[in-house]
């Protein structure tokens, strides 16, 4: 409809045309602000700034120009590469500088909600014409001018400018909703350009280091959790195509600067990436859970007679920044939960609990991971609490014999090879830097391996724990003590199980391991 | 012992597989993820100059944009009064600093070009360029190698040091060539 | 396998795959010694 009228059209493209040639003249590039000015009155003159409803159009058809004469210049075979993106850079430049400056100026100081309110106007007018574009051009699609689009509005909207600085937290907010909006699974066309937009040095430092109070964290964590979520079903699949591999690698990469700079972001949303990431990424799981505060040391895991009873640390309850607790769902089961806990009846509740965590019969997808994942940490949360009540401190005897370890047990022996798997894999993620949950679930774990009543289930918890060591580095501190503490503690007899010799390379892995361990 | 995929066999079916599909071994056994191009054992941050998630390197120190004043940006006044980038007019310095701020550019092998046409010389396994200190007679030679004192340059306390050589010739780079594919340097511009 | 919407999914990211996007797209415009990458010997310093 916005093209139907081929006048106003026209018009906008002269306009735009006239703009890019000033604010890339001399005197635009030395004084933009005075450009600008002129420009805006070029604009009101001609009644494109009239209205809501006209702003919007025009911005919607500038869009539509600029995009279109990108695309048209990247097909041509005439010119270089190089030339040809300079050309698109130079056009979409201006068009953003437009923006920004329109944003800049619009409203006044005291009242930033114009000023944001047109930024929110653009991003969404930009957004929706890339997921348009993208359903009707699928193989032709161009990443390059949406990238180009909001990654320039992004840097110039974060100029280091009091105007600017004032609303710099409404800022990132806009872009992270717009990302949100334009996650890998909405716009997968867009994925690539998306990690680099969320990748950025800039985007990184603003979201993560500079926004004070760590206000950034929380929504920079629900883009990261868009990323899994859109390479869950590929990386399941554990045979994977380029496309994939290249969007995964660059994944690993931008989490390596997260484990290196931002630890602790990773400490504090672990919960929620583990929920998300499949249970055959093993390294990337353990890339995060790898993550400690950075003003902790570690002690070495292979130190001899290591008394992690006796670390400081283990007193201390990690930050879970996941409310995994309403996660635990529906509310009559979490009711029916709590009751047991309390009470330890009735028991037909744990003969009901396999039922509350299968979802359905179709293989890869029988149960509810997520559940899963919050009664474990529900669960032990609430018995480190519970002992603790009692003036103790968790322990392999202390754990045991309670409401909170019947549940564990039971879990490990009721549920089928499948479930057993998940639901080991869920203590496992709690293995992480020294803290209360990392000695709890490291004590359950073994507990459940020393009071197993048959050998699948000692077999299922070796399996879990040694696919996570055999990957590349890192692993994480608790999963070395852990294991060490199983290999080496004769009251396991860990060595005299068949599963431990089944064959010459598991034999040759575990030595391998236990090597490297001793 | 458990017969499906969750137990100890499922893991050693994978890792069988994995031997012989290389697209199971980035989720099986995981990557060297020191070989990434990220120096993670740096003290400082990363992020700054994380050249993104493709890069192999980290960001050049000439593509890390900094806001300044928009008087400061002369370039579009200018650029038609400057003299081309020609690098036979430039001194050794300036060649050597082209050369070692940008690898993997275009003008990396032009640098490296003009170095080799003033007689220097590339040495591939010592990694550095070598020409002849003036004035120094070379003290043996024969058809595979000469010996004798030499320049090379230090880039890391940026002069010419004098040493002794055994130069094989096997080991000094022949003159350098740029792609013919490639764009050739602008012929206007400002340093 | 697959759900059809997560092949979809594929299919368009498959399509991006090849329209990468290239350093420059996310730098500022410079209008002088623009990046202009070139293979170079692996002896040559990389970094």
């Amino acid at each position: 409809r916005d093209f139907d009228d081929l006048g106003y059209v026209e018009k906008t493209d002269y306009l735009l045309r006239e703009w890019v040639s000033l604010i890339h003249s001399p005197n635009g590039i030395r004084e933009p602000t005075k450009a600008f000015g002129t420009f805006v009155q070029h604009l009101n003159v001609q009644g494109f700034l009239k209205t809501d409803d006209v702003i919007t159009r025009f911005f919607r058809i500038s869009t539509r120009l600029c995009v279109d004469m990108c695309c048209q210049a990247l097909t041509e075979q005439s010119n270089s590469p190089t030339v040809v993106r300079t050309k698109c850079y130079t056009t979409l430049d201006a068009y953003v500088k437009l923006i920004a400056l329109l944003v800049k100026h619009s409203g006044d100081t005291a009242n930033s909600g114009t000023k944001i309110n047109l930024l929110n106007k653009v991003l969404g007018i930009v957004a929706g014409v890339l997921l348009h574009d993208q359903d009707a051009h699928t193989i032709e699609f161009q990443q390059l001018p949406y990238q180009r689009m909001f990654i320039m509005l992004f840097l110039e909207l974060n100029a280091p400018e009091p105007i600017l600085e004032t609303i710099n937290f409404q800022v990132l907010t806009a872009f992270c909703h717009t990302l949100h909006i334009l996650s890998p699974s909405k716009a997968p066309g867009f994925s690539y350009a998306w990690l680099e937009i969320v990748s950025h040095r800039v985007f990184l430092g603003r979201m993560l280091a500079l926004t004070p109070q760590q206000k950034g964290w929380g929504m920079y964590s629900q883009l990261l959790m868009d990323l899994f979520k859109f390479l869950a079903p590929f990386l399941r699949n554990a045979e994977l195509a380029k496309p994939v591999t290249l969007l995964y690698k660059g994944t690993l990469r931008l989490l390596l600067v997260l484990l290196h700079d931002f630890p602790e972001f990773l400490c504090d949303y672990h919960y929620g990436f583990c929920d998300v990431i499949p249970p055959n990424c093993i390294q990337m799981r353990n890339l995060i859970l790898s993550a400690f505060p950075r003003n902790m040391r570690l002690p070495d895991p292979f130190t001899p007679n290591l008394k992690v009873d006796m670390l400081p640390e283990i007193a201390h309850a990690p930050r879970v920044l996941t409310n995994f607790s309403s996660m635990i769902q529906p509310p009559a089961f979490k009711k029916d939960l709590d009751s047991y806990l309390k009470a330890r009846a009735p028991v037909t509740f744990l003969s009901e609990l396999r039922g509350n965590l299968q979802i359905s019969q179709e293989p890869g997808m029988a149960y509810n991971i997520p559940l899963m994942n919050a009664l474990v940490l529900y669960v032990g949360t609430q018995a480190i609490n519970y002992i603790r009540s009692k003036s103790h401190t968790p322990n392999m005897t202390t754990i045991a014999h309670s409401a909170h370890m019947d549940i564990f047990q039971n879990l490990a022996v009721d549920l089928d090879t499948e479930g057993r798997y998940l639901f080991l894999n869920a203590i496992a993620n709690q293995l992480r830097y020294p803290n209360s949950h990392t000695h709890y679930f490291s004590c359950t774990l073994l507990y459940l391996f020393a009071e197993a009543n048959s050998e699948a289930i000692q077999e299922q918890i070796t399996r879990v724990l040694l696919e996570r060591l055999i990957v590349n580095r890192p692993h994480p501190w608790g999963l070395l003590i852990t294991f060490i503490e199983l290999i080496k503690n004769p009251t396991y007899k860990f060595w005299l199980h068949e599963f431990v010799h089944c064959a010459p390379e598991i034999e040759k892995l575990f030595e391998s391991v236990a090597r490297s361990c001793m | 012992m458990v017969k499906d995929q969750f137990g100890m066999v499922g893991l050693l079916t994978f890792i069988r597989a994995a031997e012989t599909d290389p697209n199971l071994v980035s989720l099986a056994l995981g990557q060297d993820l020191t070989a990434l191009g990220l120096n993670l054992n740096s003290p400082d941050n990363l992020y700054p100059t994380f050249g993104g998630p493709w890069a192999d390197t980290p960001c050049r120190p000439q593509d890390i944009d900094f806001h300044v004043p928009p008087e400061y940006l002369v370039n579009a006044s200018i650029r038609e009064k400057l003299p081309p980038i020609r690098l036979n007019r430039y001194k050794d310095d300036l060649l050597f600093y082209l050369f070692y701020t940008n690898p993997g550019d275009v003008l990396q092998i032009a640098a490296a070009t003009e170095l080799y046409n003033r007689e220097w010389r590339y040495h591939m396994e010592e990694k550095v360029w070598i020409t002849q200190a003036p004035g120094m007679q070379v003290q043996e030679k024969t058809s595979t190698y000469e010996r004798g004192t030499y320049y090379y340059f230090d880039p890391q306390n940026w002069r010419r040091v004098a040493k002794e050589f055994h130069l094989d010739y096997s080991k000094l780079e022949g003159r350098p060539h740029l792609p013919p594919s490639l764009v050739p340097m602008p012929p206007t511009g400002s340093i | 396998p697959l759900q059809k919407e997560h092949q979809r999914q594929f299919q368009k990211l498959e399509a991006a795959y090849y329209h990468m996007p290239l350093p420059s797209d996310s730098e500022k415009l410079r209008s002088y010694l623009a990046r202009n990458p070139c293979p170079a010997p692996p002896y040559y310093p990389q970094v």
